[in-house]
């Protein structure tokens, strides 16, 4: 993985290649899960990164659901490697490591990107059928049991926020909530879009706060003030900077995981969800600062 | 495979709360068949929009009528599109020359 190039895009075996290699290097702190598979049956990976242990205490990182936003599939792998090669150096996260684990699921819908590299790059969606209509796929942001059929989602199958026929319907985001689910031990949970610099914390369905309102929105101002020091990128921060229900981030908050939150990375103001690829180790090494204030704060602040 | 020649994506930025919720009617405006590429949220944040380039006329008049403005943030997606393809070609071919 040393000789992979990280400032450019790659097709969906290129990242399953890049996975297994990272495995194959490092059979001491990172292994595979394959958590479930996609509707066209594709393998939904998992790369656990781990120093040992039992259960422990676990940060879940997801990039890629919305399969056209390529710089967040381009940042998980960078995310990975830069796990590895910072781990025993970097005492930050080091000291994470060395008392939690990370999972990080690089091509959370990999039917949607597999399919926006050749057939549609700007496709959004999973690519399930939906019966009774030509309108393939539901949006795996809005599929979530977290006032699911809500504001903010549509009901139209044709729609890119089709929410889907019911909560969890689509297999890439099922596999996830029984993962999540099962393990039980999930400290913060962590999902990566693009574009727009912005850092949400939970609800998007309601706008009733959280009840860790007041410490979501400081440790998200921390991340965004850490994010911005190589490049001055400027993020928003907030719950409910937009309505959307059924989100994933909604869900994991319900499900007792405080330190939820949603990254839309950043935007140059030119290319939307085609940000040219010498953007991508820029935009992943600030975002990683970003990702490490937060990890760091569930480390520091266990409950 | 699927093309977007001609499609463009238009930045519009709310300049007051009516015109935030008349940007917001354009959701449900199935005619003009929109892709939001960055939904509404508040007074002065920028939507994005694609819009198909058989109702970029329509969806401009629209906005005009409206009295709302706005800018082309992208001119010719497809063009766009092309030219990643093209980075990513040279990329592969590169990294082909190195191996």
């Amino acid at each position: 993985t040393d000789s992979f190039d990280y400032s450019r895009y790659h097709p969906l075996s290129e990242i399953y290649s890049f996975q297994d290699m990272l495995v194959a290097e490092n059979p001491n702190l990172v292994s595979k899960i394959v958590i479930g598979q996609s509707y066209q049956g594709r393998p939904l990976n998992v790369l656990k990164f781990s120093t040992g242990g039992t259960n422990r205490p676990a940060i879940w990182i997801d990039t890629g659901i919305h399969s056209r936003e390529w710089v967040t599939q381009a940042s998980g792998i960078w995310f990975a490697k830069k796990i590895v090669k910072d781990y025993g150096s970097d005492p930050a996260l080091t000291a994470i490591l060395n008392n939690m684990d990370i999972f990080l699921e690089i091509a959370t819908n990999p039917d949607g990107y597999h399919y926006t590299h050749t057939s549609n790059r700007m496709w959004r969606k999973t690519r399930k059928p939906n019966p009774g209509s030509s309108c393939v796929g539901v949006d795996p942001n809005r599929n979530w049991d977290a006032g699911f059929g809500g504001p903010g989602a549509s009901s139209s199958p044709c729609s890119e926020t089709y929410r889907g026929p019911s909560a969890h319907s689509e297999s890439e985001v099922k596999s996830i909530v029984d993962f999540v689910k099962s393990h039980g031990n999930f400290k913060a949970f962590i999902s990566i879009h693009s574009y727009s610099q912005m850092l949400m914390y939970p609800y998007g369905y309601t706008r009733t706060p959280v009840k860790d309102q007041a410490e979501l929105h400081q440790l998200a101002r921390r991340a965004i003030t850490d994010l911005a020091s190589p490049y001055g990128t400027r993020y928003r921060y907030g719950s409910i900077i937009y309505q959307a229900s059924g989100g994933a981030i909604d869900w994991t908050y319900n499900q007792g995981i405080k330190y939820s939150y949603t990254f839309e990375l950043r935007d140059t103001g030119l290319y939307g969800f085609i940000l040219p690829a010498s953007q991508i180790v820029p935009t992943a090494s600030e975002t990683w600062l970003g990702l490490k204030v937060i990890m760091n704060h569930a480390l520091r602040n266990p409950y | 495979k699927e093309t977007f020649e001609g499609h463009q994506v238009i930045r519009i930025v709310p300049k007051n709360e009516i015109e935030l919720a008349l940007i917001k009617s354009l959701e449900d405006m199935a005619e003009f068949e929109l892709d939001f590429w960055r939904g509404v949220t508040d007074v002065f944040s920028p939507v994005d929009v694609r819009v198909p380039v058989h109702t970029l006329q329509s969806l401009k008049s629209h906005l005009e009528n409206l009295d709302i403005k706005f800018s082309t943030m992208i001119e010719n997606l497809q063009a766009l599109l092309d030219e990643e393809l093209e980075e990513m070609d040279a990329a592969v071919h590169e990294a082909e020359l190195r191996s």
